[in-house]
């Protein structure tokens, strides 16, 4: 995945079972943002790997003032190359569990 | 502490807390 400047990483061990999975996303450089962002603290926050897309936290994260609009794009997709990331090592990992 | 909460109106809640200055790139 390209490096977008925004990091997001697993917050919790992944056993393949929830749906629900805490994920941490901080900004790494942030001059690849268009916008300033808040402040440079990371961010926590539970995501529904089965219901919800990274658009809408991307969405919700801008609403609550994390980052400015512009950004949009980046923070979804640095959400989105995480999660095919987990969803990809599950089906390695436990294949007939998914 | 210095986590602070922030809950967004659909309901989601994002917890801030200090990012390791190690994982920070050279700025």
């Amino acid at each position: 995945a390209e490096d977008t400047g925004v990091r997001v990483e697993l917050a919790e061990e992944d056993h393949g079972r929830k749906s629900s999975i805490a994920l941490r996303l901080w900004v790494e450089d942030p001059k690849k943002l268009k916008g300033k962002p808040k402040d440079n603290g990371a961010i926590e926050f539970t995501f529904d790997l089965e219901k919800e897309t990274p658009d809408d936290v991307a969405q919700e994260m801008i609403d609550s003032g994390f980052f400015h609009e512009s950004d949009l794009k980046i923070v979804a997709k640095s959400i989105r190359d995480r999660v095919a990331l987990i969803l990809w090592r599950r089906e390695r990992i436990w294949p007939r569990m998914q | 502490s210095s986590f602070t909460q922030v809950v967004h109106s659909a309901g989601r809640r994002f917890i801030v807390s200090p990012v390791p200055e190690s994982r920070l790139k050279e700025q």
